[in-house]
This record gives C-alpha cells, sequence and structure tokens, in this order.
C-alpha cells in the first residue's frame, strides 16, 4: 500500500539553515500490514509520516500509495489520492476548536460528499461510543480534555474506513486503560477491514504487539523487527 | 506551598448545560514535595492543575498558594502570585510559533524584567542543553518536533527556579529515554532548589518514581499512596 525509495526531505531548501533531516528511506508496508514506527523525539517519525500521507512533498525519491506514484502528481491530484485513502491522526490533534466532537468526526464526510448524511452521523456516533466518548458528542474540541481530543481526532480518522491509516503517537495524552481500547479498535479495523496501520508510538508495549516494529535514528531506518 | 479545600469547578454555570468536573478537592502539597497526579483521560488533571497554577478560578472551595488565600484576589495579584512562584508546562506546550526556542525559554525573564538580560540567557541556554536541544536554540518553535517543542515548554518552566513546577503530561510524546532525562532534571531541581512539583502523568513507570501519587477519578480524589 506504501512504497517508499530513497526518500530524503530538507527543510529550509536553498537558504543558509538547509537541513536534511530524513537522508534516504526505504520502507514498503503491505496491504493491511500493522505495523510501529519507533524512535528517539526529532528522528524524524513525523516528517516520515507526514511526507506518507501525502501533506508535504519529498525533497527526493519516490513515493507510491495504493499504487500510484506521487512525484509527478499536481495538488489537486495528490489531495484526491489522500481523501480516497488515507485517515491520518495528528500529533497534536488539529480539531477546529469551535465545533463539536460529532461535527468534527463527520468532516472528512461532510467535506467528501457536499453535505452531511443520516450514514455518515451514524458511523461517526458509533465511532465516538467506541472511543469511549458517548455523551459528549455535542461538546465543542475545546471544550474537551487532551486525551478526549487525541481519541476525536482517532474517530475522524476511522471515519471513511480508510485503506491506510496513519497515526502520529495517537496514545500519547491518554491513561494505560484507554490507549489499550484504542489500540484494541484500531487493531480491530485492521483484522476486519484490512485497514493497513502504520502508527508512530513511544510506548514500547504497544509497539510490541505490532506486526513490525520500524526504527527511525537521526532520520535513517535503523532496525526493522517482526514480531 | 499549596492547599485545596473544599475545591469545586463547572463549566457552563448559569446554562442548561452547566457541568460540575471537579466535585469537593482537598490536596495539601508541602514544600519541596514531588508529587505524581494520576487518572483516567477526562478525571479532570487539567483542570485541578489550571486552577493550582491560578489560570483559572473554582467555583467555589478555597485555594492557598504559597500561604496566599486566593479566593478575595484580584486579577493583577494573581498575575504576580503566578509569576512569582509558579512555573507552568502545559499539556499542548503553548510556545510561541514564531519565536525562537531560546526566545520561548527567555520569555518568563523578558515579561518579569522588561529586557532580556544576559544572566537570563546563559540560564536558558543551559536549560536547552540540560533537555537535550544544544544546537536548536535559534529554531522557530514551529520548526520543531512534537517531543523537542514539548522539551522547549519544560525549559520555559523551569527558567526562574519557581518554588511550584505544575507540569501537564510533560513526557506524553518523548521517547523513553528523553522522558527520563526530562524526570531527572525535574527531580534535579526539587532536591537542589527545594522546587516543589506536581506532574500530570499517564506513565506509571514515572508516578511510580514520585514521592507521592494522588489519583483522580471522575473529578474526586480516589486514592493517596505514598512511596
Ligand atoms: N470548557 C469546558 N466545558 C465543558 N466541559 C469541559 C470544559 N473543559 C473541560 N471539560 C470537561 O472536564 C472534564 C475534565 O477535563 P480535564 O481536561 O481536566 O481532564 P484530564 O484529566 O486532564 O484528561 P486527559 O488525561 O485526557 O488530559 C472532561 O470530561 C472535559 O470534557
Ligand atoms: N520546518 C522545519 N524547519 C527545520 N527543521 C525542522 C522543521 N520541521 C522539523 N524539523 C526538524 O526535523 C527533525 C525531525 O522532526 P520530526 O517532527 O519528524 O521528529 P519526530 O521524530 O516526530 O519527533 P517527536 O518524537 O519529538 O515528535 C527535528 O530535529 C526537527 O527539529
Ligand atoms: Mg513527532
Ligand atoms: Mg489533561
Amino acid at each position: 500500500i506504501v512504497s517508499l525509495r530513497g526518500l530524503r526531505k530538507s527543510y529550509g531548501v536553498g537558504t543558509p539553515v538547509e537541513t536534511e533531516v530524513l537522508h534516504g528511506i526505504d520502507i514498503e508496508l503491505a496491504e493491511g500490514e500493522f505495523c510501529a514506527l519507533i524512535g528517539p523525539s526529532g528522528s524524524g517519525k513525523s516528517t516520515l509520516l507526514n511526507l506518507i500521507g501525502l501533506l508535504e512533498r519529498p525533497t527526493s525519491g519516490d513515493l507510491a500509495i495504493a499504487g500510484s506514484e506521487t512525484a509527478g502528481l499536481k495538488e489537486q491530484a495528490l489531495t484526491v489520492l489522500r481523501g480516497r485513502h488515507i485517515g491520518f491522526v495528528f500529533q497534536f490533534h488539529h480539531l477546529l476548536p469551535a465545533f463539536t466532537a460529532l461535527e468534527n468526526v463527520m468532516m472528512p464526510s461532510i467535506i467528501e460528499q457536499g453535505v452531511a448524511t443520516a450514514d455518515a452521523e451514524a458511523i461517526s456516533r458509533d465511532l465516538l461510543l467506541r472511543v469511549g466518548l458517548k455523551g459528549h458528542e455535542h461538546k465543542k474540541a475545546n471544550q474537551l480534555s487532551g486525551g478526549q481530543q487525541q481519541r476525536v481526532a482517532i474517530a475522524r480518522a476511522l471515519s471513511r474506513s480508510p485503506r491506510l491509516i496513519l497515526a502520529d503517537e495517537p496514545t500519547g495524552n491518554l491513561d494505560t486503560h484507554t490507549a489499550d481500547d484504542i489500540f484494541a479498535l484500531l487493531r480491530e479495523f485492521n483484522r476486519e477491514r484490512g485497514s493497513a496501520c502504520l502508527i508512530v508510538t513511544h510506548d514500547p508495549r504497544l509497539a510490541a504487539r505490532c506486526d513490525r516494529r520500524i526504527e527511525l535514528v537521526d532520520g535513517r531506518v535503523a532496525h526493522v523487527s517482526s514480531a
């Protein structure tokens, strides 16, 4: 579902402070694979996830999503590809603060279909139930706790049953019990709907429960281990 | 250093959606104590920390900081009390994105003294070194990774050597090794400078290494345990 070959990313290209943060990444993520991305703070995990999620462009190298090579695609085509296949959970959730939890979870569907449908609402309510937020649907995002916001972001990423779920530290603000519930939900989407998952996590217990672990150190793949 | 008696907090007071989230909290935090605040997502930990940090007012009950009863104080007096005694690390760092790491760490001192001093800069540079961010001082906050931003927020909270450090999930975005370094830094401030610490954490390993653990469940103190 994801193929990276020789992927590089630099910031400040063409300025005196140009810095390369990813130094040639080769990764293949199979359809339906459940994989952890681990590594020290600052090693490049969020940067890598943003590239795979088509939120930023690589500086060089090849990136294919669901069989489509992305290098030659224009912004419009990337947006379509992203909307069709990818669900993204950001490290700092990026919810719309003035909208409710339910509206935030329904947003990808509203954007894609142009309207809020009854089906989309039913799916969204069910997801909010499954992340433990029943009763909080009508709270505005800025009235929720940190971990509740993170869970709304997770529900939003799952709302279109994407082929590829990219989650950037989805349990960092959750207690152990709630984190386990969230992990089980992602596993269920993986096993029952075939969604591939790439989960950035600092929690070694959760990483151990994935099918494979890719370790990033200083912008390079340092180690890959399978269960 | 902190005394809470019968503390209550409600949101939406006077509206149809009025909700009490803290239901009468009694806590005494001794001078120089190193204490963990644990509990499920949504249980009220950030709300409690915001009240102790004088960022919000309780709905009822008594709160004293460094011997001063806060109930009768005006905003101006609370701001002075907070600036003098409290260092706060927010759950979602709240750095100034357009300012550099160094400027963010120096900000409390610049605000208090009206100017940037050489002493403040030296202290801030040393703190950035000690949270592992040497070499990143001149990056803007929005050019840093999630865990790097969290560490800048920690350095900022320590920059005035406050009598009371309030840290809301300071290691949620850090790998285990970096989290241990940060915890050791807080312990050092506690032991060598006598700073009291109240640390909200979801990490049971770190909570176990504090002098005392206060557990919040559904807005009440459910359990207190000492080492
Ligand atoms: N402005 C608000 N209006 C209504 N309810 C609120 C508001 N702010 C917080 N709450 C509610 O108060 C409760 C406690 O929130 P708080 O942020 O203190 O939780 P927490 O223990 O820090 O959780 P987490 O571990 O997820 O960060 C939550 O159920 C939340 O939805
Ligand atoms: N816009 C930018 N300009 C310059 N450097 C940047 C920029 N964005 C990120 N970086 C640098 O790229 C490196 C990798 O950042 P990234 O956010 O991918 O790390 P990470 O592995 O996700 O870290 P964490 O675990 O702390 O979230 C960091 O050293 C960071 O300072
Ligand atoms: Mg990151
Ligand atoms: Mg919180």
